[in-house]
């Protein structure tokens, strides 16, 4: 990230004593006139004029009086022009921060929180949040607004405690009780700068009503109660049983319901409650015998409709409340008990038969009636009489067939009783089965219709012969049959043998399709989508390889891998297009040392940047992506709260020009942050740095050209299973036994600088398969890197780490690097390139603490193991 | 060379002190 120090200006305040805040100077006025120009915000846009420059002597001037909360920040564009008016320059930016002074209070987003909470509830239970903002400064102590409880009301003792940063007020206690207290008005005062005594208040009010909880165990008014019914009476307003209780009313913490315990099971009693006055109602629901039931004790229970609470849940104990119930005796009616009867009435029956008795009880004696009298009420077909006295049924007469088919075979009809004294009247019910069984049917004879034109309609006449020998005919019983012929049946025989076929052909229908059988219902496997068959018309399904278990002298090792989607590596000329000199000189060496007889399009279609095109082909690759997205989510977070909120601007470079000996498919990662756009800097810049860079501002990377037919393309290293970089971190980069000419190069920067803050954890990315991730993020002042650091799990302040694996010719690289030729040997160089504050080149790379200055060198360290190395290598700073 | 200078508020003596504008790298 590049910054520029910002000139800085103090709201509210006349600044102009401080003039000129800034001056601009450009080398060009040595040797002609030169014109200095601003723009810009505060310049030539609004608020105009805030800013001017001294077109001679290149100094800016602040002319106005500036509030940070309307424009927090300037950007001057400065600009030195000749005479001609050309820009001798390029633009310079100027940022003039403007310094927040504590004018403005904080604000409460209402002038009177409302907030609720239960009664009996828990110590520092969170009642509600306050808020309130300050347009001061953000993370400034002039907006850091804190809280406090002014007052409450009732003041009796303190039940709410606010947390001063964030405006939560909880419960001190768990003694709220809302039978005591049911709201409580709090007053809060908020003061910016923490609370300081320089600090602006506000304030505002709290509300805070008390909620019922059902804490209240109800009781009954009184505790006994005492009643007389008389016997056979119904009452619908037999006692009120007023229930007491604490809780809110009308809430269904104060709702009661009364229920019997014992003593109602004939259930002749409820209650019913009154749930706005909380009075239940005693009621006999079902009369009450005075012979059978003479006293009684009912005993009752009440609750409440809600649970309660589970503060008292443990103190409820149902207690009994008694009612003493008297039954009173009244002189009873006669009755009829059962209130009919049924008798049965042959055709055999003479007249004055004795069909049977049916008299009226007396139910205060429990024997017959002595005092009624017996009538016949109703009498259907005049069919029975009555003895008035004895309540003895006779037949009025024989009964005939013409009675027996009026009443259908069934007689009901009613006698009363009849009590002159009281002067009252029971009725009971008789019903009188006619049994048929005398009345014979003689004959049932089919006549055919004569009509020709419908044979089928016939008409049915029943013959019947009673006991009176008179036979009776004419007697339609069916009519309108229906009548088959032998077409009808013929037809009837054909629709059951089809019915019967049927079944028999579904069976023998194949409705499955044999196989290969042509058209038919294709079972769908489960499992699947259906007829999609991914995999089955275009080949195997590519399978990721374990890179691991490739063999290292498999000369087909990068289409192996290629098919994996793991991104590999050609070093032919791709990297050299964005090399510098020396870069290129090496690469050439070792695309001479490495190079093997394989076909240079082989890698082509992964190399360069991971950009969107190149996503596409990742997934389609095999990459993890959804490692990808995660690290750059998180990457992003990283950075989220960086100073003064820069946007970011990540990018992410898949090393496929990385070469030999590199971890199969590292990748890189690179952060620029800051909108300065002078980029000379990249110049400074290794190749890879600067690719980054360009990606990262955005800037167009010609992708590599194709190789050169005539350059024999080098077989890419041995691929290593991302946990093989661990080596390297102990100086001992792993390397193949059948690429034993080949040199490492390792670059590695570190951040430095004031405003770095703690790195965000980010997952491990060797557990992701074969990728290598470099962190880029910058670390916290108290992280001092180490050269050593190359183990990229660990790595957490590393920027970019280049490797480049391959055998070097020449005596001198860079001018420090003395280079063995290593083209025939096996001798591995590794070189590790540092960025980091120090002036100096120490020699044992112990680098001294980044923060302490901006400086950034760039540190480059030679480690030659001992020749005839391989493999194993092990090197030593 | 373009550069800019900005004053320094915070000298001691009150002496008017020029800081050229550097990038730094973090």
């Amino acid at each position: 990230e590049w910054i520029k120090f910002a000139a800085a200006c103090r709201e509210g305040e006349d600044n102009s004593k401080r003039n000129p805040i800034a001056k601009i100077h450009s080398d060009c006025a040595a040797n002609q006139q030169v014109t200095y120009h601003i723009s810009g915000v505060g310049i030539d846009q609004p608020p105009y004029g805030i800013f001017v420059v001294n077109q001679k002597t290149g100094e800016i001037n602040i002319t106005s009086i500036v509030d940070r909360e309307v424009t927090p920040f300037f950007i001057i564009y400065c600009r030195a022009v000749n005479a001609q008016g050309q820009d001798l320059e390029r633009v310079l930016e100027l940022r003039v921060r403007i310094l927040d002074i504590n004018d403005n209070p904080p604000v409460f987003s209402m002038s009177t929180f409302l907030g609720q909470i239960e009664e009996n509830s828990n110590a520092n239970t969170l009642v509600m949040r306050l808020n309130a903002t300050d347009a001061d400064e953000p993370n400034n102590l002039n907006s850091k607004i804190a809280f406090k409880i002014i007052s409450q009301e009732p003041s009796d003792s303190p039940m709410f405690i606010i947390n001063r940063n964030t405006g939560e007020i909880r419960t001190m206690n768990n003694f709220l009780d809302r039978e005591q207290y049911g709201q409580y008005s709090l007053a809060v005062r908020g003061s910016d700068r923490d609370g300081g005594a320089d600090g602006m208040s506000a304030q505002c009010e709290c509300s805070i009503k008390i909620l019922d909880v059902n804490d209240n165990i109800p009781y009954t008014e009184l505790s006994s109660y005492s009643i007389t019914v008389k016997e056979n009476a119904l009452y619908s307003e037999l006692l009120k049983i007023r229930v007491i209780d604490l809780d809110e009313e009308f809430s269904a913490n104060w709702i009661a319901v009364i229920f019997f315990i014992s003593g109602n099971e004939g259930n002749w009693f409820a209650i019913e409650m009154n749930e706005r006055t909380n009075v239940g109602i005693l009621k006999v629901i079902k009369p009450l015998d005075y012979e059978a039931v003479k006293n009684l004790q009912l005993s009752i229970g009440v609750r409440n409709k809600a649970e309660f609470h589970h503060s008292i849940m443990s103190r409820y104990k149902v207690t009994a409340t008694a009612i003493s119930v008297t039954v009173l005796n009244v002189i009873e009616d006669s009755v009829f008990r059962p209130g009919s009867k049924t008798f049965i009435v042959t055709r055999n029956m003479e007249q004055n038969y004795k069909v049977g008795e049916f008299v009226a009880i007396d139910l205060d004696t429990g024997g017959p009636s002595t005092t009624v009298r017996y009538v016949m009420g109703n009498n259907p077909a005049d069919l029975l009489a009555i003895d008035s006295k004895t309540g003895i049924i006779t037949l009025r007469k024989k009964v005939t067939w013409d009675q027996y088919h009026m009443l259908n075979g069934k007689y009901k009809g009613t006698i009363l009783s009849i009590d002159d004294a009281l002067q009252r009247t029971c009725t009971g019910t008789v019903l009188v089965n006619l049994e048929d069984g005398d009345w014979e049917i003689l004959k049932t004879t089919t006549i055919k219709a004569d009509d020709r034109d419908k044979p089928e309609h016939t008409t049915t006449f029943s013959t019947i012969k009673n006991t009176d020998d008179r036979v009776i005919t004419g007697v339609p019983l069916i009519k309108d049959n229906v009548h088959f012929g032998p077409a009808g049946i013929g037809l009837l025989i054909m629709g059951f043998l089809v019915l019967g076929l049927v079944p028999f052909l579904l069976i023998c229908c194949d409705c499955g399709g044999a196989p290969g059988g042509g058209a038919g219902f294709e079972p769908v496997p489960e499992c699947s989508d259906g007829a999609i068959h991914s995999w089955a018309v275009e080949g195997p399904q590519p399978q990721l390889m374990d890179l691991t278990q490739i063999p290292l002298d498999n000369a087909n090792v990068i289409e192996c891998v290629d098919t994996s989607g793991v991104y590999t590596n050609e070093y032919c000329g791709r990297e050299t297009q964005d090399m510098g000199e020396e870069e290129r000189m090496r690469g050439f060496e070792l695309t001479d040392a490495v190079k093997t007889p394989r076909g240079p399009e082989t890698c082509q279609e992964y190399s360069g940047t991971l950009r969107r095109n190149s996503m596409r082909e990742c997934r389609e690759g095999g990459l993890n992506m959804n490692f990808m997205e995660s690290y750059f989510c998180q990457k992003a977070y990283a950075y989220a709260d960086e100073e003064e909120g820069r946007p970011s601007n990540d990018c992410l470079l898949i090393y496929d020009i990385e070469g030999v000996g590199s971890p199969a498919g590292s990748v890189g990662c690179c952060s620029f942050i800051g909108e300065d756009l002078d980029d000379s800097f990249l110049d400074n810049l290794g190749p890879k740095f600067k690719k980054l860079a360009d990606i990262t501002l955005g800037k167009s990377v010609e992708p590599y050209p194709d190789l050169d037919p005539s350059c024999p393309p080098e077989s890419t290293g041995p691929i290593y299973p991302p946990q093989e970089t661990e080596p390297l971190a102990s100086g001992c980069p792993p390397l193949s036994p059948c690429y034993g000419t080949t040199t490492v190069i390792s670059e590695s920067t570190y951040p430095s600088g004031p405003g770095v803050q703690h790195p965000m954890p980010i997952p491990d990315p060797l557990g992701y398969g074969n990728v290598t991730v470099t962190e880029s993020y910058a670390t916290s002042g108290t992280l001092k890197p180490s050269v050593h650091i190359h183990d990229n799990r660990h790595a957490s302040n590393v920027l970019v780490t280049e490797r480049v694996v391959g055998p070097i010719s020449g005596a001198d690289l860079h001018g420090m690097l003395e280079m063995p030729d290593l083209r025939d040997g096996s001798n591995v160089i590794v070189t590790e390139r540092v960025i980091a504050p120090s002036s100096s080149l120490p020699t044992t790379l112990t680098i001294s603490d980044p923060r302490e200055s901006s400086n950034v060198v760039v540190t480059e360290r030679v480690i030659r193991p001992t020749s005839g190395m391989m493999g194993t290598l092990a090197m030593h700073p | 060379e373009f550069q800019i200078q900005v004053r320094d508020y915070n000298t001691k003596n009150g002496t008017i002190k020029w800081h050229s504008i550097k990038r730094q790298k973090r």
